[in-house]
């Protein structure tokens, strides 16, 4: 199966 | 003193719907301009974030900003006593309150119910999401998108998604076989045919079905969606509620080898 990425490896904590 | 009064609020009831299978307890901040949310899910995948602004509700009163720590669950369970027709007041008058007041009211005004619920203290992880202009942008039936991930779900637990100029693919394959969908750019009058595609670049990002047929929940909130995908970016797909404001749901891509 393709790795899942995250959302955090993306957007950082504000 | 915060109060926001909903006109429909059945339309605050769809959003709870809409999200608790994703989520099971959020921050909404209230503050002069409305109503905001942003949440993930337990295996930060994916996000949610609701905007409503303050012009959409009948009334709206929030003197200072305040965050509302709320179960889903248990918001859910209170929302289950407001009929279709009710509108819905959430109203709080305390600086840092412990709960928070909701009254169902009919259209008669002939029947009014009063609930609490208690609020929690939860960790804020808000993230910052950067304005982004997408280079491929689609627009089409919700419930045409929401069938789409539904049969396709069955096939595969992805779906890669390729837009080009004229076309977006939705393309599975799992171990019964392979398959693929092409919505065309269609202009017509009806909602339910229109696509509207704005590619600047075409774009092939691969996602989990599971997570598509989640934000789907939302069908019932606006009769279109917004697919907004870049390259290397989470995909935003956003519901718009009338004059209230929208519901946005981010993914982060599956990644090929």
């Amino acid at each position: 199966p393709d790795p899942q990425k995250k959302i955090t490896d993306y957007y950082k904590q504000a | 003193m915060f109060e926001a009064k909903l006109q429909q609020g059945v339309i605050f009831k769809k959003i709870v719907d809409a999200i608790k299978d994703l989520v099971k307890s959020v921050n909404i901040d209230a503050s002069t301009s409305g109503l905001s949310m942003q949440a993930m899910d337990s295996a930060h995948v994916a996000l949610v974030s609701l905007k409503l602004n303050e012009n959409g509700f009948k009334d709206y009163r929030c003197d200072r900003p305040i965050t509302l720590g709320l179960s889903i669950e248990n918001l859910s369970k209170i929302l289950k006593c407001a009929g279709n027709d009710d509108t819905i007041t959430l109203q709080t008058d305390e600086e840092e309150p412990s709960s928070l007041k909701f009254f169902f009211e009919n259209q008669q005004a002939s029947k009014i119910s009063e609930f609490s619920l208690n609020l929690m203290s939860l960790d804020s992880e808000s993230l910052g999401i950067p304005d982004t202009d997408y280079s491929s942008v689609i627009q089409m039936s919700s419930a045409e998108f929401s069938r789409i991930c539904k049969e396709l779900s069955s096939i595969s637990e992805t779906v890669e998604i390729e837009t080009s100029k004229e076309s977006v693919k939705f393309s599975v394959q799992g171990d019964i076989g392979a398959g693929s969908i092409t919505v065309k750019n269609n202009q017509s009058d009806k909602d339910v045919d229109r696509v509207d595609l704005q590619i600047d670049q075409p774009v092939k990002l691969t996602f989990a079905l599971r997570y598509l047929n989640m934000f789907n929940k939302a069908v019932s909130l606006s009769s279109t969606v917004s697919l907004n995908m870049s390259e290397e970016n989470p995909l935003m797909v956003e519901y718009k509620i009338d004059d209230l404001g929208s519901l946005r749901f981010y993914l982060a891509p599956k990644i090929s080898d």
